[in-house]
């Protein structure tokens, strides 16, 4: 189980990897696991033993979290938080993206993920979304026009009195209200 | 090629039946904001078994049932239907479609049907995990969620792993 | 005190209803005070009373809050969390208009508030800031082109080797890299 | 007209000296994912008394300084000024242009200074407020934050009203 886990970490940390690379067209990240937390603080240990007991095998903290480490090109590694808004809509794509290709689900739904990416990264973006789309049937909610055309279906939701309907469209009208 | 097609009937705005007929390659759902585009979100994840109405932007259960609107009476029921693409044999089931159906009554009833057959909630969950389709972790990813990952604690990441193990 | 309280609050609720109707195309909004919590919980009172002394004037939650109604054109009066995307980042604009224009501060930065909105509420999201702009000097930050249309003057910032550079643009080529 | 311009220096990305001059109208900051617009955004707050590293989206107080990056070194020190018009006298000033500058070193300390005179941190924040500038409330939109006052909770929405009152 342990060793299963481990196999799955490394791949989707090589394929993060790779993603992000793609994603800033250069770069480094990683992700780490953290050492639980053990040592020299006898109190906290046994709380931390006591918590182990209490929650269910999946959530159990003491196995230690997913630390993720990014150096976006030209820049020096720093806290996630000081990333811009569509830097971390890249590097959460790139997980994502890390994610549905060591396992892939059947389908995946991935509602408007591209709100706070610039024309150049939304292109790079649907560009990975592409060699993805062999194994999982991707289903994408947009308001932008370059994602549109990567579907081979686009569905029109439009609400009259209340009530949504659903039209098949072609690419062209779409984009005509597209952002 | 897993997913056919999805029915809706009463559920949230979509007050008429509705079929959306899914593509072997990728589907893109296009509209004004409030149309509805983000309701079909919620209906994959209510028919995949959400039960947290918070996830599906609800407070009580009957938020997910057409309240009616412009000269339009509320409905009684919720419906969404999945039909699944069974011909490669990937669910445990002998059948070349599989439809996985849930409903939902103002008296707060609720039904869940394999294949038009009414069996138990977790009957559904059981079919759906075996052929580990979920309605949580990265199948489905929110509006306004995608850098959710980055947020959550490095514990809460772990279970992403978990789920892709 | 509490009178010119009741007078803004007002004053805000007549522009919440009218910025709400302009950017929705009709439909209904209102703000109400909510009433503090008293009456016959005796025991939840002293609890209260005690809090109200505890806390600074001005988060005083015994003054009770401020509930927001929404009608969309065509819809039924629904919970908040129900709204999408788009309609909230509306419905909080349209507050945000009262809120600037009942008390007009010298100016006021938008970092793509816009995000969510598609083009046509854009449009009229625009509108409004144009009425605006003449009591409140607005920067607005956007990668929208509808937006960009609105402004006297563009700025581009650019990052070359970690180093963000700004320069005045024209609108044409604002345009070029815009979503 | 209010606001004249910003100059930065030092503060986050903004390693190089830079001056932003504003419009009497509508300025519009545009630009690619991670050049610098939300930083903008931050060094006004961070002038206009920001305290809080949360709010200027960092861990500790060094974060906005420049952090060095590609062959560049980091910088000892960020600095930013605003300069405001007061042409109409809506300033507690006899001067027709104020210059308000706010500086950080790594070493932690700080400098506050009115029309280029160093003043204390109290000094500031009083002008400011009585210019009714604020760092807080409505008048600086985050990014990401536009619906914050619907998610906020009916008492935390009442001190918008009591700023506007
Ligand atoms: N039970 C219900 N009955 C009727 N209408 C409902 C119900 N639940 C939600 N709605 C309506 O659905 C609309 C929201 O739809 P949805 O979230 O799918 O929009 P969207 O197309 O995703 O828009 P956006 O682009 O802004 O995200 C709201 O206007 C809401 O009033
Ligand atoms: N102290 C610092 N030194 C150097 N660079 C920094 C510093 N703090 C932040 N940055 C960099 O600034 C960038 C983020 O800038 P900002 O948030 O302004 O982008 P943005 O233009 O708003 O982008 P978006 O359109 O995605 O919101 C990050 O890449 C970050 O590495
Ligand atoms: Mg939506
Ligand atoms: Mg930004």
């Amino acid at each position: 189980m342990k060793r299963r886990f481990d196999e799955t970490f490394q791949a989707v940390n090589e394929r993060f990897r790779q993603h992000f690379v793609t994603l800033f067209q250069g770069g480094n990240a990683r992700l780490e696991m953290q050492q639980p937390k053990r040592g020299a603080k006898g109190e906290a240990d046994d709380e931390d033993e006591e918590l182990a007991e209490a929650l269910p095998a999946k959530k159990n903290n003491i196995a230690g979290g997913v630390e993720i480490f990014v150096q976006i090109p030209g820049k020096k590694v720093q806290d996630l938080s000081l990333l811009s808004g569509g830097e971390r809509s890249l590097v959460s794509s790139a997980l994502l993206f890390a994610l549905l290709e060591t396992n892939p689900p059947p389908f995946c739904l991935l509602d408007e993920v591209d709100a706070a990416l610039d024309e150049s990264n939304v292109v790079r973006f649907c560009e990975i979304l592409l060699t993805l789309a062999h194994q999982t049937q991707f289903i994408v909610i947009t308001h932008n026009r370059v994602t549109m055309t990567h579907a081979n279906v686009i569905y029109g939701v439009s609400m009259t009195d209340s009530v949504s309907r659903i039209l098949s469209m072609k690419l062209a009208e779409a984009q005509v209200s597209a952002r | 090629m897993y997913l056919k097609r999805l029915n809706l009937h009463g559920f949230k705005s979509f007050a008429a039946r509705t079929a959306l007929d899914f593509s072997p390659g990728t589907t893109a759902i296009v509209g004004p904001n409030g149309s509805g585009k983000s309701n079909i979100a919620d209906s994959l994840r209510w028919v995949l078994g959400e039960q947290s109405m918070r996830q599906l932007r609800g407070k009580k259960s009957e938020d997910i049932i057409f309240a009616g609107g412009h000269g339009r009476a509320q409905l009684g029921m919720a419906e969404v239907t999945l039909t699944l693409d069974n011909a490669s044999n990937w669910l445990p089931s002998e059948f070349t479609e599989v439809t996985v159906t849930r409903r939902a009554f103002r008296s707060g009833d609720s039904d869940y049907l394999i294949n038009g057959t009414k069996v138990r909630l977790k009957d559904m969950l059981n079919l759906l995990s075996q052929a580990r389709i979920g309605h949580d972790s990265y199948t489905i990813i929110g509006q306004g969620l995608v850098d959710q990952a980055l947020s959550s604690r490095a514990e809460e990441r772990r279970s992403l792993f978990e789920d892709a193990a």
